[in-house]
């Protein structure tokens, strides 16, 4: 099973097109440094995407340095999944 | 594994093996009204299975339900047994579902990627594609939602094997693709197709792959105000709604602009909730409600085509 400690979801709400493909841009780098959960589609709806521990401060700072708002939608993704994975065991005992 | 459907735990969420043991118990404790089609198999050689709710007659109009496109979206192969469940629970009650029953079949396809979907509880909880590899591509998997001979390989897919929404090679090059589009087509009088995704809570219809407002435009935005409307009264979620190319993004290659140009009139894909936070991963405590919201709006659906024969 792939680990995703430290991986956060951060919820990006663009003002306006240039934003959003601010965040377009960052789907085209490889490899590949952020999941998009939510795609940038349109200023109305909020973009999610997963980013990898490692890559946290760097898109951190990439969105901050472009006065893109965030918000921590997922702190740490391995905490829901043995959640959930512990949910799943106790439900077939 | 369970022996019977009454002691499925159906607030949890289950791997490919207990689905299908599952599929075997709902057809043989219901083997008057369902049973199971094996319309193909997936790249790694899954059996990919169709329920078929029948209550007679030959070569009926029907309806067409999938879930599990995209393999991490695991509330919509939960909320897919709860419906499959409720199907077999009430046909026989009167009522909406009694008179769509006489009338129409029911098909739902609970794991339309399996080989993603096992892959999800073995390896990579978030993977979204299926598992096809090809020489000298390095990447793996195709995203089955964007495989579908409409609008293929447009804007809102992508030709780079690397992508999550990487189109495949050509048109229905992936086998769960060709097995709908096979069986459909050999059917031939579906006339509603319903594909669930998650999340967003959305519920559009054609068209993703082009702004241009499809022929019955009109028709399908009151519908879907009414289905959003009859989910909403469940629990008070609120659903926004309309074509996929104006509500959400462009997207071509998708399976309900394939159902809609192959005449099919009544095509819709959901995107289920996560209620604001937890995305992919919902807690399975809200598989049950999420469920009976959706069932709702999905007999809305169903009963509009019923009532509008074409």
């Amino acid at each position: 099973q792939m680990n995703f400690t430290g991986d956060q979801v951060l919820r990006v709400l663009a003002r306006d097109e240039k934003q959003l493909s601010l965040l377009r841009d960052l789907e085209g780098l490889k490899p590949q440094k952020v999941d998009f959960w939510r795609g940038p589609a349109r200023p109305s709806l909020p973009v999610d995407m997963r980013v990898p521990f490692s890559e946290l401060k760097d898109i951190k700072a990439y969105l901050e340095s472009h006065g893109l708002a965030y918000s921590v939608m997922i702190k740490d993704i391995q905490v829901l999944l043995d959640e959930e994975r512990e949910t799943m065991a106790k439900s077939r005992r | 594994l369970e022996r019977s459907t009454s002691s499925f735990s159906y607030s949890s969420y289950h791997t490919l093996e207990e689905i299908y043991s599952w599929i075997d118990n709902l057809v043989t404790e219901h083997s008057d009204i369902v049973s199971k089609i094996h319309i193909g198999n997936s790249f790694e050689n899954r059996s990919i299975l169709v329920l078929k709710f029948s209550t007679g007659g030959s070569q009926r109009p029907a309806i067409w339900i999938d879930t599990g496109i995209h393999s991490r979206e695991w509330i919509t192969h939960a909320t897919g047994i709860w419906i499959a469940k409720k199907i077999v629970n009430e046909y026989s009650k009167g009522g909406v579902l009694t008179d769509i029953l006489n009338a129409m079949d029911i098909f739902i396809e609970l794991v339309t990627n399996p080989d993603g979907f096992a892959f999800t509880h073995s390896m990579n909880r978030l993977w979204r594609k299926n598992k096809s590899t090809r020489p000298g591509i390095f990447c793996i998997g195709v995203d089955l939602n964007r495989n579908w001979n409409s609008g293929f390989g447009g804007n809102g897919s992508n030709n780079n094997p690397c992508s999550e929404t990487y189109h495949g090679p050509s048109p229905q090059s992936e086998p769960e693709v060709a097995a709908i589009v096979n069986f459909i087509t050999g059917h031939g009088n579906v006339k509603a197709l319903i594909s669930i995704h998650s999340y967003s809570q959305m519920l559009m219809y054609p068209y993703g792959h082009s702004l241009q407002p499809v022929a019955n435009q009109e028709e399908l935005y009151h519908l879907a105000k009414g289905a959003v409307k009859a989910l909403y009264e469940v629990h008070g979620i609120e659903y926004i709604f309309g074509s996929i190319s104006t509500t959400l993004y462009v997207a071509s290659g998708i399976t309900v602009d394939w159902a809609y140009d192959r005449g099919i009139k009544y095509a819709f894909s959901f995107e289920l909730r996560d209620t604001g936070r937890y995305g992919f991963l919902l807690p399975a405590s809200q598989i049950i409600p999420t469920a009976q919201e959706t069932w709702l709006a999905i007999l809305t659906i169903m009963e509009h085509t019923r009532t509008h024969p074409y």
